[in-house]
C-alpha cells in the first residue's frame, strides 16, 4: 500500500490546495502513480487542474471509486474530483460513526495502486476532516508565518493525537510546512523561529516562498510545473517532494 | 435596532477576522457603540483583541449574553468571545431547527443596545454561518484578488439569497470587499475589474492594501488603530468605516 498524506489544517487559507496539487504533480514528474482526492465542498483541487465538481462525490455514491477518476493530463496523475455537496458527507458522516467507517473502508478500498495519494480536506477540524485522517498514513500541516496561523496548531496536534490513539499505528505526523514565507518581515521569522523550536523535526527544512506563480497556476488549470517550471514556487515544491520522499 | 454586519466567506483566509476586529474598532473610535461577536471555533476575533476563549459559548449557556460581555481597552468596544467548543453549536444547531432558532433569538436579544454589531464566521458555509446570516441585517464579504476566492462566491451568494427568501426584508447584501489587495500584480487587476463587472455597486470603493502591519496587530491583542494609526492598513479600515456609515 502507498503513502496516504492528508493535507489539513482548520485555518484557513495556508496552503492546503496549492500543496497537495503541487507536491502531488511533482511525486507524478518523479515517476510515481499519484492521486488527488479533493474532500473539500470548495472543490478548489479539482478546479485548481482544470476539472470540473461532480454533483454527487464519489465517496458517498454506489460505485467502486475506481469507475470515477479522472486523468489528468500530467501523466501519472489521477484526480478523484470533489463535490459542492459535500454538506451531504457531513451530514452522512454525523448521522452515525457506522457511515464514517464505511467512507474510510470506501476510500481505502479505492486507492490501491496507487503510490502516492494527496487528500486536500477544508478548512475545519469537522468529521470531514477527521474521516481523511483516519483514513491516511501521514498527516501533513501547512501553515503561514503568521499569528493566527500558530494558534489554531495546537487544536490541529490534539485531533491529531486522537485519530491516532483510536487507530494505533496507522498515521503519523509528515510533517508542518511553512508557507507563503517571506524572509524580510520580521513577523516571518518570529513565527519560524517559535515553530522550529515547539515542534522540532517535524518541521521540514524546506519552505514555500510567497510567489504569485503559485496563485496564477490554477486559473490555468494546472500544476506550477507546467505553468512556471523555472519559477521559486516550482523549485520549491520539488525540493519539498525529495524531502517527503526520503522520510 | 441598530446595524448587524455578518463578515462571511467559506473560502478560508480571505481577511474576514481582520475586518471584523478593525471595521469594528473603527466605528468606536467614532463614538459608536460596537460589539464584536466570535462565531468562529478558532476563536482568531477573541484573541486577536487580547482575550481568551470561553469554555462554553455564551450562545448555547443558559445565561442571558449581557452577563458574558467583555469590556475591551478600547472606549465604546465590547466582544462576545468564541469558544472552542463550538462544534457543541455545530451539532447543537443541526439537531433541530428548533435550536437554531434559539441561537437566533439568543444572538437576537443580547445585542440590542449596540449601534454596530460585527460577527466574524468560520470558513464555512454549515450551520453556523447561516445561523448569523439569519440574525444579521446585512452581510459583509471579504475576497482576496486571486483565483480560488472567486471560485466561491457564487456559492456563498446563493447561501445568502436562501436565508433571504426565508426571511424577506431582515438581510441586505452589506458589501463586497477586495483584501490584500496589490495593485501591481497582474492577477489582482484581473479579479478587481471581473468583480466589479459581475457584481456591479455592491463592492466597496475602499479595498484595503497587503500590510503587514494588519498581521502584525493581533500579536499584540490590538487593533491595527493602537498598534500602527498612521499606517496604509488603519487608512484603509477608517475609510471603510466611513463608506459603510454613509449607506
Ligand atoms: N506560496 C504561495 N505564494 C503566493 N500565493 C500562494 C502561495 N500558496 C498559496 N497561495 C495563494 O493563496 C491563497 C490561499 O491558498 P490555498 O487556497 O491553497 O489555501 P487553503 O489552505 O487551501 O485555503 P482553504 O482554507 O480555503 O482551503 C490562494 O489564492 C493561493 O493561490
Ligand atoms: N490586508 C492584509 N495585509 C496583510 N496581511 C493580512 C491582511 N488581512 C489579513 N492579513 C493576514 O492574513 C491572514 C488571514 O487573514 P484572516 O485570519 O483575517 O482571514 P480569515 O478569513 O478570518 O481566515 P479564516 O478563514 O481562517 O477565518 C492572517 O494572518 C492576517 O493577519
Ligand atoms: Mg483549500
Ligand atoms: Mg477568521
Amino acid at each position: 500500500m502507498g503513502r496516504i498524506l492528508c493535507v489539513a489544517n482548520q485555518k484557513g487559507g495556508v496552503g492546503k490546495t496549492t500543496t497537495a496539487i503541487n507536491l502531488a504533480a511533482a511525486f507524478a514528474r518523479s515517476g510515481s502513480h499519484v492521486l488527488l482526492v479533493d474532500l473539500d465542498p470548495q472543490c478548489n483541487a479539482t478546479t485548481g487542474v482544470g476539472e470540473a465538481p461532480t454533483v454527487r462525490h464519489a465517496l458517498i455514491g454506489p460505485d467502486p471509486i475506481r469507475e470515477r477518476l479522472v486523468t489528468l493530463s500530467e501523466p501519472n496523475f489521477f484526480l478523484l474530483p470533489g463535490s459542492r455537496s459535500f454538506e451531504d458527507v457531513d451530514m452522512l458522516v454525523r448521522e452515525g460513526e457506522r457511515d464514517s467507517d464505511r467512507l474510510r473502508r470506501h476510500l481505502r478500498d479505492g486507492i490501491h495502486g496507487f503510490d502516492y495519494v494527496l487528500i486536500d480536506c477544508p478548512p475545519s477540524l469537522g468529521t470531514l476532516t477527521q474521516t481523511a485522517l483516519a483514513a491516511s498514513t501521514e498527516v501533513l500541516m501547512p501553515i503561514q508565518c503568521e499569528y493566527f496561523a500558530m494558534e489554531g496548531l495546537t487544536q490541529m496536534i490534539q485531533i491529531i493525537r486522537k485519530v491516532m490513539e483510536a487507530d494505533p499505528g496507522q498515521l503519523e505526523f509528515g510533517g508542518i510546512l511553512l508557507t507563503m514565507y517571506e524572509p524580510d518581515l520580521p513577523l516571518t521569522e518570529e513565527v519560524d523561529a517559535e515553530v522550529r523550536e515547539f515542534f522540532g523535526d517535524i518541521v521540514f527544512d524546506t519552505v514555500v516562498p510567497r510567489d504569485v506563480t503559485l496563485a496564477e497556476a490554477p486559473s490555468h488549470g494546472c500544476s506550477v510545473f507546467d505553468y512556471a517550471p523555472r519559477s521559486r514556487g516550482a523549485r520549491a515544491y520539488l525540493e519539498l517532494c525529495m524531502e517527503v520522499m526520503e522520510i
